[in-house]
């Protein structure tokens, strides 16, 4: 199982479509401040079902739709769909390629897709569940938060443990 | 219950050893429960030593040290509970020029089992990545991404 | 108290928006009181606009910007309240390449005021100080100094 | 007023005598991750009164000396000096050349001196009061703290006009 594409559209500064396709092995996104790049990391966790516009950055989730520039206007909805190669039946799912979607509406409407049949967010955990991906797995890990691992309470840190164990 | 935890602790700890003896080229670590009675909840404390060092107090470690410490019980965890891929974002900033190659290489040595999407301003990281893209907001305000396939830097 | 309160709050108003535009080569920032009725117990909103970008919540800028937003704020401070000397330890760290050297550049505009120590891993920073030290550890754990004067890089 | 001189003793990583001298302008303090960068800044941070351990990264005040390596013992004090060009008066006292000491033992004792004449805390804080220098002022920004200026709250931000006003 491997990440082969993320389509982006009308998510926080990417305003229109945008594809990465990723091979096997190590992918470097770089470029200056305030570019975009840690916009993408949040795409993934979006996609996955994350919940908390804060640990999205934003104070209430429309925040994640493209809000507009100088220059342009808002757009009145976000989709990312992730597109995973599934060739070796990883994910519990008759797909050899499986495809993740959500989709928010600025009226607060908000839907998940597999392989593009509606679904609930609970399909979707439960797609990823014993995988490590997900939002509460160690497989994203936000700017800033390398040191949560070593936080400064020893029963903080107990959590870690027991996620992974 | 309890019993399946204490094993699967054991084994983070010895990993984590191994993985922190291999990024830090020496030195030891490990992770201890503070109160050995009560292991469903009990915290847990991070004991590491830097090769040389005295063994010390993990607040007088340096931010480098501490960075590099956290990149090696994140793979120790990862060890454990593999990810199909994974996503880090600018994890290796706080660390120095070789320690960053250490750690590119480290994760080379990773990647027939992982997926890494690394988003860094590290060159040595870079240097060490199969391929590589571009964000650049050549609009104000609207991302675009270029593809920088790594055969194109040579050019 | 309040009148001179709300005097030096408007000057470093407009420092911050100088230096603001500065270094972000345009944009804008300002500061202002969250409760204007209670003065001297009202909380500060900072409210930034990174150039070509929309007015935003600070939650929602990168960590360079807000970083970049933290030094502009620090500057406008420092005019307002100027210190013979400055030692920063990393401050720069999460800034990319060019934003480094405009930094950089900032400071050595600075300095026939202020005297600047900086520690730093970034070469925008070291290109731009008139002298070098280095800091290492020939032997395990004990730190010993050495002057690196900027005329020996040359050579 | 400038820094001409950081001369430590025993402080932290620092076991033997280090004198750094300095010139006006810009000084760049370089070196791998762990060899005592931030312990400079640190030792500065002390020699001015700083009564927080927490604040110089260690649990009690005797965590700045010297803890030994491996290889080399422990030592039973640390001595920090701050040797700073007064040509221009700007600090209230008549010499040319001020010297700030500050001096700790292992049983606890401390001792603060100007130019080698025993004097208090408080004659060393009195001596920096309007010069924007010192633990309060922003004159010292610590590794990761300069985020701290745009805390989250409000209301935490407002200490920063107060100091500054
Ligand atoms: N809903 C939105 N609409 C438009 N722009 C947005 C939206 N949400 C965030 N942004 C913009 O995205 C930018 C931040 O992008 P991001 O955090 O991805 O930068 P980055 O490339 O990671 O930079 P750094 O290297 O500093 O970490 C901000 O400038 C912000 O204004
Ligand atoms: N009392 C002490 N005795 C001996 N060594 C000490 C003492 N206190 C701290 N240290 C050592 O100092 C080292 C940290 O140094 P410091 O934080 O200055 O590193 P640095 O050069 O700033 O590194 P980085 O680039 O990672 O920030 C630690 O490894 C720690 O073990
Ligand atoms: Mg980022
Ligand atoms: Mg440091």
């Amino acid at each position: 199982m491997h990440l082969k594409r993320i389509e982006l559209q009308g998510f926080k500064s990417f305003a229109g479509k945008t594809v990465l396709e990723f091979d096997k092995g190590i992918t470097c996104v770089v470029g200056p401040n305030g570019s975009g790049k840690s916009n993408i990391a949040d795409a993934v966790r979006w996609v996955l079902g994350e919940q908390s516009a804060k640990q999205l950055r934003g104070s209430k989730m429309l925040d994640v739709i493209f809000a507009g520039t100088q220059f342009r206007k808002s757009v009145g909805f976000t989709e990312v769909s992730l597109v995973i190669d599934n060739e070796d039946q990883a994910l519990p799912i008759e797909y050899t390629e499986v495809v993740i979607t959500r989709r928010l509406y600025r009226n607060g409407d908000s839907e998940y897709y597999i392989n593009n049949n509606t679904c609930r967010l609970k399909d979707i955990t439960g797609l990823f569940l014993d995988t490590g991906i997900g939002k509460e797995g160690y497989s994203i890990i936000g700017q800033g938060q390398i040191h949560e691992i070593l936080s400064a309470k020893s029963e903080d840190r107990r959590g870690i443990f027991e996620e992974a164990a | 219950m309890k019993k399946v935890f204490i094993e699967k602790f054991e084994i983070i700890n010895n990993k984590f050893d191994r993985v922190f003896k291999e990024l830090f080229e020496g030195g030891r670590a490990r992770i201890e429960l503070v109160d050995g009675d009560d292991v469903l909840e009990s915290g847990v404390d991070i004991i590491v030593q830097p090769p040389g060092k005295k063994l010390q107090n993990m607040m007088l470690l340096s931010g480098g040290e501490k960075a590099f410490t956290a990149i090696a019980l994140l793979f120790a965890i990862l060890e454990l509970n593999p990810s199909p891929f994974c996503i880090f974002d600018e994890i290796e900033a706080a660390l120095d020029d070789a320690n960053v190659i250490r750690f590119a290489e480290y994760i080379n040595s990773y990647k027939e089992k992982t997926q890494f999407i690394l988003i860094t301003h590290r060159k040595g990281s870079m240097e060490h990545s199969d391929s590589l893209y571009g964000v650049t907001m050549q609009e104000h305000g609207v991302s675009k991404v270029v593809s920088m396939k790594m055969s194109d830097q040579e050019g």
